[in-house]
Parts: C-alpha cells; sequence; structure tokens
C-alpha cells in the first residue's frame, strides 16, 4: 500500500491511498484502501492515509477518527493518532500504521509494526525518509 | 503559506537485515523521488491534491510497493487493485476497487471524484467509467513481476498445509481471503 497526504499554500489539505490488496485473498475481499473514512480521509482540520491490516482500519474508521479526535476532543494530532495506532488497534491485534498531517503543518506517521516506508518534506525543504 | 508533504510506502515487519542493502538503498531512492514530485508541486503553488496524486503515481509505476506495477497476486493469480483520494476543501472523494487493467488507480479515483456523482465505482463498472473518460486500459501481465507471483505460490503452499506460513502477512501483504 501507499499513500500520500499534503497541506499547500493555500491551506487545503488532500489524501490518497492506493494498493494491491493482499496476496491470496479471495471473494474480492476490499480492504480500507478504498474506503472513505478507514483508510483514507481529508477535511479542512486534517488529511490521513493508512496502511495495514484493512478489515481493522475498516471497523475503527481510523482514518475519520483522527479527525473526529481533534474536532470533538480537542485532541492534537500526534495524540490522537498515537492513541489510535497504539492503543486502539494493538489492543485488537491489528498491525498497520498511518501518515497524518494537519492544517497548522504538524506531522505524524505512527506504527505498530517494526517498519513503515515513509518520508515527509517541509516547506524549507528539510526532508526525511525512513524505513525502521 | 506554510506547505508539507508526507508519504509512505506500507507497513510491515520490516527489520534490518530482512532487505538488503541494495533494496534498502532502492526504496529510499523512490521514496525520495516522490517526495519530491510533491514538494516541487507545492512549492510552485500547485494544490495538495496535484502532490498527492503526483508522488503516488510515482509509487504505483515502481515494482517495489504493493500499488500498480507492483501489486500482489489475489488467489486467482490476479493483481486486483483499490485506491481512493480525498479533497479536504470541501469533502469531496473518489474512489474505486477491484480493478484488473489501470496503470495508475490513484487517477482514476481522482477522476470519480471530480467527473461523477459518486464515490465508489468497483470492478467493471470502474474500469467501463475509465474507458468512458479516456483512460487507456492496460493488459494485466502489465501487473506481472516475479518477486510476487513467488509470494502467491508460497501462499498458496500454505492453503495445502492448511496451516499460515510462517511470513508476515502484512509486509507481504498476505492474508487468507
Amino acid at each position: 500500500t501507499v499513500g500520500a497526504v499534503a497541506l499547500d499554500k493555500h491551506g487545503n489539505l488532500a489524501a490518497g491511498t492506493s494498493t494491491g490488496g493482499m496476496t491470496n485473498k479471495k471473494f474480492g475481499r476490499v480492504g480500507d484502501s478504498p474506503i472513505i473514512g478507514a483508510g483514507t480521509y481529508a477535511d479542512s482540520i486534517c488529511a490521513v492515509s493508512c496502511t495495514g491490516h484493512g478489515e481493522y482500519f475498516i471497523k475503527n474508521a481510523v482514518a475519520y477518527d483522527v479527525s473526529a479526535r481533534m474536532k470533538y476532543c480537542g485532541h492534537s494530532l500526534v495524540q490522537a493518532t498515537e492513541d489510535i495506532i497504539h492503543n486502539v488497534l494493538e489492543k485488537q491485534g491489528a498491525k498497520g500504521g498511518l501518515i497524518a498531517i494537519d492544517k497548522d503543518g504538524n506531522l505524524a506517521m505512527p506504527f505498530n509494526t517494526t517498519g513503515m516506508y515513509r518520508g515527509y518534506i517541509k516547506e524549507n525543504g528539510s526532508w526525511e525518509v525512513k524505513i525502521y | 503559506n506554510k506547505f508539507l508533504f508526507v508519504i509512505h510506502g506500507g507497513a510491515g515487519t520490516i527489520t534490518k537485515g530482512s532487505i538488503t542493502a541494495v533494496e534498502e538503498q532502492s526504496y529510499k531512492e523512490k521514496l525520495k523521488e516522490a517526495l519530491f514530485a510533491g514538494y516541487e508541486i507545492l512549492k510552485n503553488n500547485g494544490s495538495s491534491l496535484d502532490a498527492v496524486e503526483a508522488a503516488i503515481k510515482i509509487m504505483e509505476d515502481s515494482p517495489l510497493f504493493n500499488a500498480g506495477k507492483g501489486a500482489v497476486f489475489n488467489n486467482k493469480g490476479k493483481n486486483e487493485l483499490d485506491a481512493s483520494i480525498m479533497d479536504g476543501r470541501n469533502l469531496n472523494a473518489g474512489a474505486i476497487a477491484g480493478v484488473h487493467h489501470i496503470k495508475n488507480p490513484i487517477s482514476l479515483a481522482r477522476l470519480v471524484m471530480e467527473k461523477s456523482q459518486h464515490v465508489l465505482l468497483t470492478g467493471d463498472g470502474a474500469e467501463e467509467f475509465a474507458s468512458a473518460n479516456g483512460i487507456q486500459l492496460v493488459p494485466e501481465d502489465y501487473f506481472y513481476t516475479e518477486k510476487r507471483w513467488q509470494q502467491l505460490l508460497k501462499a498458496r503452499e500454505g492453503d495445502k498445509k492448511d496451516s499460515i506460513p510462517k511470513i508476515n502477512y502484512i509486509n507481504s501483504d498476505y492474508k487468507f481471503g
């Protein structure tokens, strides 16, 4: 699975996710990637793209939950994403991660596996790509 | 005028030693390429949607990632692709699922968002919509990669043994359907 989230100069957020699904899947199984609110979500608060065990991301409406926690509970982006990945999903045995940014230019890239291919670049050109 | 761009290429039990140094470098270079594609768009006053689509297309065109060219095989030995995109300005969204002939699923998802009244199109209907809107379909063998085929064969062996093989199912995008 691959994904991207962006905040442009006009303050607009967007998110996208694309995947080949899971090896050996049957019966037209669909994961969270094409499900808005599960694997992908963007509004005026934040933008989110997920990767991992899709069934759990669907059942927990993970991508939307990031925005909902920020909107209704006043959580920061990092607080919301860390809790979802390391608390909610971890307790259910779900593995994966997400990338997210908010309207103020904060970013989060939490995952509960040993690695996630990921990277960010900021306005000043500072960038980083990581795997582990 | 603050802008920011973040990408991912999937999560799993990727550890030092599970991929070679050469593979690690390949992943980092492709991630960097995707990252800077989005950055250039944003730096030049482009939209967040354009940045997202451009970066994802680069990763879809790479055999390294499980999307587009590098997609895994389903139980029938076919590549089955899904994608979605969302515009934070207005909650517009588009998605496609279960397509077999779309080179860049993220672009079709965006087309669904911008040119249809719907959010999610699947299978043959999604491909019919693509054709009707000028997207050229690619033959299924475009998506063939030996690495993914071998992963499917390994998974099928696991089926025969009626047990889950001792491989990481997320890293290999593996799971019984």
